[in-house]
């Protein structure tokens, strides 16, 4: 999920 | 990263090149939103964001610095190097009219109430109704050059590529953005009508026609 707050996609 | 998702991104970069050549070759950016335009540099700009503080991979820098500087480059080109060639009295779509809405709409849905997220989410709502003041365009002139199409077939196949990619990515990984999914799902399905007549017709050697 996207807990850690990184967006690795574009 | 998956083969879905790395197409997608080419197909995006390709479609940058294809408008980029359209109007140096050209030299006239007629048949370009340039609300669109300068909505992507809107969504470019808020999404990376995290350029400064967040590393993923050295791919995932040079493509966040590529965008923010082609979209860019597309405005100078719009507005200062072929500027007679823009006219603006085609291009009517009210951008307010989608900024609001995606503004609400990223203030209520977002991974964490804080500047960088919110701007994210923003960025992620605002990217998928970008392309409305184009097709409004395409719409009202009923026509467009087939090297517009082309660039158009481009942009609309790098969200669709990301919809396998985050099937993709739910077996996978379990990794799953409710946000991005949503949003890309309404990006995509914006384009099919225009699709149906790229298909149809421009890749059957026609010209970009709607019927009247």
């Amino acid at each position: 999920d996207l807990d850690s707050g990184i967006h690795d996609e574009l | 990263m998956n083969i879905f998702r790395f197409l997608g991104d080419l197909s995006h970069l390709a479609s940058i090149f294809i408008l980029i050549h359209k109007i140096q070759t050209t030299r006239s950016c007629r048949g370009i939103s340039f609300k669109t335009q300068a909505v992507y540099v809107a969504v470019f700009v808020t999404r990376y964001l995290d350029l400064f503080t967040t590393f993923v991979s050295v791919y995932n820098t040079s493509m966040k610095i590529f965008f923010i500087a082609s979209s860019c480059y597309i405005l100078y080109l719009m507005k200062v190097r072929f500027r007679p060639t823009n006219d603006p009295s085609i291009d009517t779509f009210r951008v307010e009219y989608l900024v609001g809405p995606c503004a609400v709409l990223a203030l209520i849905f977002n991974y964490g109430y804080s500047v960088t997220e919110v701007l994210w989410s923003l960025s992620i709502f605002l990217e998928s109704v970008a392309i409305l003041p184009q097709l409004f365009m395409l719409q009202r002139t009923g026509e467009a050059e087939t090297i517009t199409t082309h660039y158009l077939a481009a942009l609309g196949a790098y969200r669709a590529l990301y919809i396998p990619n985050w099937i993709y990515r739910y077996f996978s990984e379990g990794y799953v953005d409710p946000i991005s999914v949503t949003a890309g799902l309404v990006q995509t399905g914006l384009y099919l009508d225009f699709f149906y007549v790229y298909f149809t017709k421009v890749l059957q050697g026609q010209k970009f026609e709607l019927p009247a």
